[in-house]
């Protein structure tokens, strides 16, 4: 463990916790895209299906089971409890146009033709686009709540944080996984836009809105 | 290539 991955886990904690407050004490989904909850939930399930045959650390253990817990969660809120607050005619991006390509590619791009080897790269592949369908709603309404905005941050920052610490891993442990790292460098590149509007704009006190 | 099986990320 190093102060780069510890940093990038709390910083997803933080935007998984952000948002899923956001939701339970406004009682309003507006300007989510449950389709990307959806797709997380996914990510997170199918990337974390170890903790039923490995054992890695109390830490990796409970977090996976927060991230598991608070993603569904999140997509029980948006389209059950709060089913009326969602807006589902903004969240209309086309997620079979990513399911399907991600699953594809996993079968053909992985370190291990193995189930849970494809599982772990499917869900790697998935986590790097699953944000789209939250940045598309975002260019359909032309604006964000300011704490969605927050949300968004957090969850960037986590995968750049990543990236620096796979540099350090390299430097200091010899290790690396290529399929990780040019999957988070595609995840990372994906926010580059939304950090500049963040920056500019959310850090300045003004509302979050398209065109820029 | 990767250490193999060095799942220990989230």
């Amino acid at each position: 463990m190093n102060i780069f991955r510890l940093t990038g886990d709390l910083s997803h904690l933080a935007a998984i916790i952000i948002l899923l407050l956001k939701i339970w004490k406004s009682r309003s989904c507006a300007g989510i895209s449950g389709k990307s909850q959806v797709l997380f939930a996914l990510v997170f399930t199918t990337r974390y299906l170890d903790l039923l045959t490995s054992f890695i650390s109390l830490y990796n253990t409970t977090m996976k089971v927060i991230y598991i817990g608070c993603s569904y969660a999140t997509v029980y809120l948006i389209y059950m409890k709060l089913k009326a607050t969602y807006d589902g005619n903004h969240d209309t991006f086309r997620v079979e146009f990513l399911i399907v390509p991600v699953g594809g590619l996993a079968f053909l791009v992985n370190h291990d033709f193995s189930p849970l080897e494809i599982l772990w790269t499917f869900s790697i592949y998935l986590e790097s686009v699953a944000i789209l369908p939250q940045l598309f709603m975002i260019s359909k309404t032309g604006e964000a709540e300011t704490i969605t905005t927050h949300y968004l941050f957090f969850l960037g920052l986590y995968r750049a944080l990543y990236l620096i610490n796979w540099i350090w891993r390299f430097y200091f442990e010899g290790f690396f996984d290529m399929i990780a790292i040019v999957a988070g460098v595609v995840q990372t590149i994906l926010y580059c836009d939304f950090f500049y509007l963040y920056v500019t704009k959310v850090l300045k006190g003004k509302k979050l809105s398209l065109p820029a | 290539c990767p250490i193999r099986g060095k799942k220990d990320e989230l």
